[in-house]
């Protein structure tokens, strides 16, 4: 049991910071500079299941690591940071994300944007619910749904980006 | 593996049949206007993959079945599901109770061309039963054979609701232990 | 104690769903038909102070009354009604509200951001934090926040609106 | 009444002094990249009107002072602050303490020309103190003043903060009656 546990947060532990500056780094600046820095540490080495594992992150150009100290965009990027780490362990076939971006600004949605599609085609396969043009314009397909009033109904189209530049 | 397309028949704000498939699309968008959906569909694809309906925003099966009105009278009719038969239902198919509502999902898994249909249906009995390719299965089967794909439901490190995305980052220490603990 | 209650209850009861019907109408259309209906019933009429009130929102052409079955966006809607209605009992000077249009569509903020623009000329000053075009180019003032990385702290910028058309 | 303009000194993110006029705009947006200090504005109005440092997104008053960085050492020397200090300080003005921090709101009542100035100051000792032009108050004296202007601090039915819109709509009717009874 405690192999299994140890070769996960180990697995988690060494993608953490390299998916967080991925996620944070300015895509413009091709610097090694870019991007933020996480970490993921055991509250007790001898017994990691039967205690906690902290979470630090550090945006870049900011000097606080306490979760605290985040703000609402910052907080949603280094969630996905935590969900892309621990996801690749055992990397599921596809991901559902629902309006992630809601907290997002225009640069930030474009970061996530861009991640996504780089590992929808190297991972897993990604659906995801956004109102933001920012993020739904990079996908591949559409699914547009709507509410058909006179049959008091949801129904679906779907649409194939990929004949579109 | 891949997903491949779905399948709703009268599952919440989709009346009758609604089917679609994904292409080769490898990154797509679900869009619409407020409370066209979108999220049903994502706990349409949640539904079939075995998560409980708690985590779909009702409070029993019976909440997930296409219904076109609610009167006040259908309310207080509404026996309180037990949601423990969502887990131990078994086998023996007792033809009798129709189905209500259900959704497919085609899956082709990695070795294979063809697609796999994994199937949950609700039925009117308030009973929710699994199908892989037409054939009935209980829970523990059906979760077994996700999970020979990586598709973990007790962890759901692959699903994001809506809302709870920031949830992710502020967890304890312990909740963080306990995720680690189901992938492992 | 139970006169006071009834009174700021009737007050909001009273106007819930007028608010409700401006939020969600469409404004292209000028039928009175356009817009939800909502309603706050006490669950005890003897000593109100002592049980619960009920809160039912239902958006335009949708048939449910019940909270749970509304989505992220029809809740940020009902959700404003009831704020603005019970505000208006002691109208505060001002609010103060911070990325309340997340989780909406383009057309919900247009709605929300034209009731603002209205009813801040009217009743109370508003003070709102936003991330959409569609809400914050509505406004007479802008304070833009920034962080001024070489002194690691944040600053404003103020600019007036009213000039531009 | 209506609010004039605001003042900083030390709070959050805002290093030294920030000042700005609201002018005689009725609709006003704040506006800015992820983490560049809008919310924390928003906790600079909170605060100066009296709302408790745990609605403001930390444990303690020491937590609303600008810090330039976070060294470990500073997180173990942390005295965890009373916050029960906020409501009971007294007027007796011990000049020892030196003001850490403070933000100022200037506001003018719909019946005079020049506005007040709400202050509230965060002292080293980990107090807060409450000032009304100038002349210090206790904390009681200067809600009421606020109350006057139906600026409900008990009832906060004119703050939304980040992430809390939808909440207002699924409280329980338990919360509503409560709400209501505070606006009574
Ligand atoms: N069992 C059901 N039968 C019929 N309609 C239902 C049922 N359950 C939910 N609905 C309807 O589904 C709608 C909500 O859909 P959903 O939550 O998917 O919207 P959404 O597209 O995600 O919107 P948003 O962008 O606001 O999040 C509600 O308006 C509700 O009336
Ligand atoms: N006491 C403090 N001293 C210095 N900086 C602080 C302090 N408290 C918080 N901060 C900083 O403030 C930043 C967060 O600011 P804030 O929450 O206002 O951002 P925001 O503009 O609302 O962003 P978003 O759009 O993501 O919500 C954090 O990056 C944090 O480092
Ligand atoms: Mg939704
Ligand atoms: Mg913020």
């Amino acid at each position: 049991r405690r192999e299994l546990f140890i070769k996960a947060f180990e697995h988690a532990q060494e993608h953490i910071d390299v998916i967080y500056k991925e996620l944070t780094k300015d895509p413009h600046y091709n610097v090694a500079l870019g991007g933020g820095s996480a970490s993921l540490t055991l509250e007790d080495e001898d017994e990691p299941y039967l205690a906690g594992i902290r979470y630090h992150a550090t945006p870049p150009l900011k000097r606080f690591k306490e979760m605290q100290y985040l703000s609402g965009g910052e907080k949603t990027v280094a969630a996905l940071a935590l969900l892309f780490a621990i996801n690749s362990y055992q990397q599921s076939p596809f991901f559902i994300l629902d309006e992630i971006d809601a907290a997002l600004d225009i640069s930030n949605v474009e970061k996530i944007a861009r991640y996504i599609k780089k590992y929808s085609k190297i991972n897993s396969q990604f659906i995801v619910i956004s109102l933001k043009n920012t993020m739904f314009e990079k996908s591949d397909a559409l699914i547009g749904v709507f509410r058909q009033q006179n049959l008091n109904s949801s129904r679906v189209l779907t649409l194939d980006l990929s004949g579109y530049s | 593996g891949r997903l491949n397309g779905l399948e709703l028949y009268n599952f919440k704000s989709y009346k009758g049949t609604v089917k679609f498939g994904l292409g080769t699309s490898d990154f797509t968008s679900i869009i619409g206007p407020n409370g066209s959906g979108k999220s049903n569909m994502m706990d349409a694809i949640s539904f079939v993959l075995g998560v409980r309906s708690s985590h779909l925003r009702s409070n029993a099966l019976k909440d997930l079945i296409y219904r076109d009105r609610i009167s006040s009278l259908d309310k207080e009719n509404q026996i309180p599901e037990n949601e423990q038969k969502e887990v131990d239902n078994n086998i023996e198919n007792d033809n009798s109770e129709t189905i209500k509502a259900y959704v497919k999902a085609f899956y082709t898994k990695n070795s294979e061309n063809t697609p796999t249909v994994f199937e949950r249906d609700i039925r009117s009995n308030g009973d929710s039963v699994y199908k892989i390719d037409g054939k009935q299965v209980n829970f523990k089967n059906y979760s077994k054979v996700l999970e020979n794909e990586n598709i973990l439901i007790k962890a759901r490190n692959f699903l994001v609701f809506q809302g709870d995305v920031e949830n992710i980052a502020s967890q304890s220490s312990q909740q963080l232990t306990r995720l680690l603990e189901e992938i492992s």
